[in-house]
Protein backbone atom coordinates (compact mmCIF):
# COMPACT_ATOMS: atom_id res chain seq x y z
CA UNK A 1 0.00 0.00 0.00
CA UNK A 2 1.19 3.41 -0.58
CA UNK A 3 0.26 6.29 1.88
CA UNK A 4 0.48 9.91 1.54
CA UNK A 5 3.05 11.10 3.93
CA UNK A 6 2.32 14.78 3.08
CA UNK A 7 1.35 17.34 1.06
CA UNK A 8 3.18 20.67 -0.30
CA UNK A 9 0.56 23.55 -1.39
CA UNK A 10 1.01 26.26 -3.41
CA UNK A 11 -1.52 29.28 -3.57
CA UNK A 12 -0.78 31.58 -6.38
CA UNK A 13 -2.03 35.90 -5.59
CA UNK A 14 -5.43 35.60 -6.79
CA UNK A 15 -6.39 36.79 -10.40
CA UNK A 16 -8.03 39.71 -11.10
CA UNK B 1 -6.01 21.08 -13.08
CA UNK B 2 -7.22 18.53 -15.68
CA UNK B 3 -5.02 20.22 -18.86
CA UNK B 4 -1.62 19.81 -16.86
CA UNK B 5 1.26 18.61 -19.05
CA UNK B 6 2.86 15.46 -17.88
CA UNK B 7 7.22 16.13 -18.04
CA UNK B 8 8.52 12.70 -17.21
CA UNK B 9 11.15 12.64 -14.60
CA UNK B 10 14.37 11.51 -14.72
CA UNK B 11 16.52 9.64 -11.75
CA UNK B 12 15.82 10.89 -8.97
CA UNK B 13 14.29 14.42 -10.06
CA UNK B 14 10.43 13.57 -8.97
CA UNK B 15 9.74 16.75 -6.98
CA UNK B 16 10.81 19.24 -9.93
CA UNK B 17 9.38 17.34 -12.20
CA UNK B 18 5.81 17.14 -10.17
CA UNK B 19 6.33 20.69 -9.42
CA UNK B 20 7.35 22.18 -13.13
CA UNK B 21 3.91 20.13 -13.92
CA UNK B 22 1.54 21.98 -11.81
CA UNK B 23 3.48 25.30 -12.34
CA UNK B 24 3.55 25.18 -16.08
CA UNK B 25 -0.22 24.89 -15.72
CA UNK B 26 0.28 28.34 -13.37
CA UNK B 27 1.73 29.33 -16.76
CA UNK B 28 -0.54 28.48 -18.77
CA UNK B 29 -3.17 29.97 -16.69
CA UNK B 30 -2.92 33.42 -15.70
CA UNK B 31 0.40 33.35 -14.53
CA UNK B 32 2.82 33.61 -18.28
CA UNK B 33 5.72 35.28 -16.20
CA UNK B 34 6.27 31.96 -14.68
CA UNK B 35 7.13 29.90 -18.40
CA UNK B 36 10.42 30.40 -19.47
CA UNK B 37 10.97 32.80 -22.69
CA UNK B 38 10.56 30.61 -25.97
CA UNK B 39 13.61 29.79 -27.92
CA UNK B 40 13.52 28.36 -31.09
CA UNK B 41 14.49 25.00 -30.55
CA UNK B 42 14.05 24.73 -27.27
CA UNK B 43 11.71 22.95 -25.04
CA UNK B 44 10.32 25.43 -22.55
CA UNK B 45 8.76 23.21 -19.91
CA UNK B 46 12.38 21.28 -20.05
CA UNK B 47 13.83 24.37 -19.14
CA UNK B 48 11.29 24.91 -15.86
CA UNK B 49 12.38 22.03 -14.70
CA UNK B 50 16.05 22.59 -15.22
CA UNK B 51 15.22 26.06 -12.67
CA UNK B 52 13.27 24.21 -10.35
CA UNK B 53 16.05 21.58 -10.10
CA UNK B 54 18.53 24.83 -9.42
CA UNK B 55 16.32 26.33 -7.24
CA UNK B 56 15.27 23.37 -5.51
CA UNK B 57 19.48 21.79 -4.83
CA UNK B 58 17.89 18.07 -6.19
CA UNK B 59 20.73 16.03 -6.72
CA UNK B 60 20.38 13.07 -9.46
CA UNK B 61 21.52 10.51 -7.09
CA UNK B 62 20.05 11.76 -3.77
CA UNK B 63 16.78 13.23 -4.74
CA UNK B 64 15.35 16.22 -2.78
CA UNK B 65 15.65 17.13 0.38
CA UNK B 66 12.23 17.61 2.63
CA UNK B 67 13.55 21.11 4.03
CA UNK B 68 14.57 22.65 0.61
CA UNK B 69 11.26 21.98 -1.21
CA UNK B 70 8.85 25.08 0.39
CA UNK B 71 12.05 27.61 0.28
CA UNK B 72 13.14 26.95 -3.25
CA UNK B 73 10.07 27.06 -4.49
CA UNK B 74 9.44 30.12 -2.52
CA UNK B 75 12.59 31.55 -4.29
CA UNK B 76 11.89 30.69 -7.43
CA UNK B 77 8.07 32.03 -7.64
CA UNK B 78 10.29 35.67 -6.79
CA UNK B 79 12.45 35.19 -8.87
CA UNK B 80 10.28 35.34 -11.63
CA UNK B 81 8.27 38.36 -10.15
CA UNK B 82 5.56 36.68 -7.97
CA UNK B 83 6.23 38.20 -4.39
CA UNK B 84 3.10 36.93 -2.96
CA UNK B 85 2.89 33.13 -3.58
CA UNK B 86 2.43 30.93 -0.48
CA UNK B 87 4.05 27.62 -0.14
CA UNK B 88 3.39 25.53 2.91
CA UNK B 89 4.21 22.11 3.48
CA UNK B 90 2.20 19.74 6.14
CA UNK B 91 3.05 16.30 7.03
CA UNK B 92 5.60 13.92 7.58
CA UNK B 93 8.67 15.48 9.41
CA UNK B 94 6.73 19.18 9.52
CA UNK B 95 4.60 20.63 12.41
CA UNK B 96 1.13 19.85 11.08
CA UNK B 97 -0.32 17.35 9.52
CA UNK B 98 -3.96 17.97 7.89
CA UNK B 99 -6.92 16.10 7.20
CA UNK B 100 -7.88 15.71 3.81
CA UNK B 101 -10.10 18.52 3.04
CA UNK B 102 -7.51 20.58 2.61
CA UNK B 103 -7.20 19.43 -0.80
CA UNK B 104 -10.67 20.47 -1.33
CA UNK B 105 -8.88 24.20 -2.21
CA UNK B 106 -7.28 22.89 -5.17
CA UNK B 107 -10.69 23.05 -6.97
CA UNK B 108 -9.20 27.02 -6.84
CA UNK B 109 -7.79 28.37 -10.23
CA UNK B 110 -5.22 29.60 -8.14
CA UNK B 111 -4.29 26.64 -5.80
CA UNK B 112 -2.59 23.24 -6.48
CA UNK B 113 -1.17 20.46 -4.49
CA UNK B 114 2.33 18.27 -4.78
CA UNK B 115 1.55 14.99 -2.92
CA UNK B 116 5.06 13.80 -1.27
CA UNK B 117 4.07 9.76 -0.95
CA UNK B 118 5.76 6.62 0.54
CA UNK B 119 5.32 3.37 0.25
CA UNK B 120 4.45 1.08 3.82
CA UNK B 121 3.20 -2.27 4.35
CA UNK B 122 0.41 -2.44 7.06
CA UNK B 123 0.87 -5.05 9.36
CA UNK B 124 -2.10 -4.82 11.70
CA UNK B 125 -4.82 -2.28 12.23
CA UNK B 126 -3.38 0.83 12.31
CA UNK B 127 -0.07 -0.67 12.91
CA UNK B 128 2.56 0.11 9.62
CA UNK B 129 6.16 -0.83 8.82
CA UNK B 130 8.35 1.48 6.70
CA UNK B 131 9.61 0.24 3.30
CA UNK B 132 13.06 1.48 2.02
CA UNK B 133 12.60 4.11 0.15
CA UNK B 134 13.84 7.42 -1.24
CA UNK B 135 9.84 8.20 -1.42
CA UNK B 136 7.80 9.80 -4.05
CA UNK B 137 6.34 13.20 -5.41
CA UNK B 138 3.19 13.54 -7.65
CA UNK B 139 0.67 16.26 -8.36
CA UNK B 140 -2.87 16.53 -8.18
CA UNK B 141 -4.96 17.03 -11.05
CA UNK B 142 -8.35 16.81 -9.12
CA UNK B 143 -9.91 16.47 -5.51
CA UNK B 144 -13.50 15.54 -4.24
CA UNK B 145 -14.80 13.30 -1.49
CA UNK B 146 -11.47 11.18 -0.75
CA UNK B 147 -11.12 10.43 -4.50
CA UNK B 148 -8.38 12.34 -6.05
CA UNK B 149 -6.82 11.85 -9.71
CA UNK B 150 -3.15 12.54 -9.83
CA UNK B 151 -0.33 12.84 -12.07
CA UNK B 152 2.80 10.23 -11.94
CA UNK B 153 5.80 11.70 -13.32
CA UNK B 154 7.22 8.54 -13.18
CA UNK B 155 10.13 7.09 -15.33
CA UNK B 156 8.88 7.15 -18.86
CA UNK B 157 9.98 3.43 -18.79
CA UNK B 158 7.91 3.05 -15.79
CA UNK B 159 4.05 3.69 -15.21
CA UNK B 160 4.00 7.42 -15.75
CA UNK B 161 0.42 9.33 -15.97
CA UNK B 162 -3.17 9.57 -14.39
CA UNK B 163 -4.00 7.11 -11.90
CA UNK B 164 -7.69 7.75 -9.92
CA UNK B 165 -7.67 6.28 -6.72
CA UNK B 166 -9.83 6.49 -3.41
CA UNK B 167 -7.79 7.33 -0.13
CA UNK B 168 -8.90 6.61 3.48
CA UNK B 169 -7.85 8.68 6.26
CA UNK B 170 -7.02 6.72 9.31
CA UNK B 171 -6.18 8.62 12.60
CA UNK B 172 -3.75 7.67 14.99
CA UNK B 173 -1.61 4.64 13.90
CA UNK B 174 1.80 3.08 14.79
CA UNK B 175 4.91 3.44 12.45
CA UNK B 176 7.79 1.23 12.74
CA UNK B 177 11.08 1.66 11.27
CA UNK B 178 14.48 1.27 11.37
CA UNK B 179 14.78 3.32 14.59
CA UNK B 180 11.73 2.21 16.21
CA UNK B 181 7.97 2.78 16.67
CA UNK B 182 6.49 6.15 16.77
CA UNK B 183 2.75 7.27 16.68
CA UNK B 184 1.50 9.15 13.88
CA UNK B 185 -1.64 11.10 14.13
CA UNK B 186 -2.71 10.63 10.45
CA UNK B 187 -2.37 8.33 7.18
CA UNK B 188 -3.75 8.02 4.07
CA UNK B 189 -4.84 4.26 3.00
CA UNK B 190 -5.13 3.28 -0.35
CA UNK B 191 -6.82 -0.19 -1.84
Amino acid sequence: AAILTGAICIEMPPLA
Amino acid sequence: KYTMPDLDQEENTCFPAAASNIIYWFGENGYPNLLPALVTGENRHRRLFTKLLVHCNVSYRLGTKFEVMTTGLKNFFKEQGYNDVKVSYRGFGGAVFTGPEWFEKNGQDNVGFILCIDYVKKTGEREYSAAESLGHCISLLTYSDNVAVILDPAHTADERGRYTFRFQPVRNVRLTDSNGTYPLPLVYELP
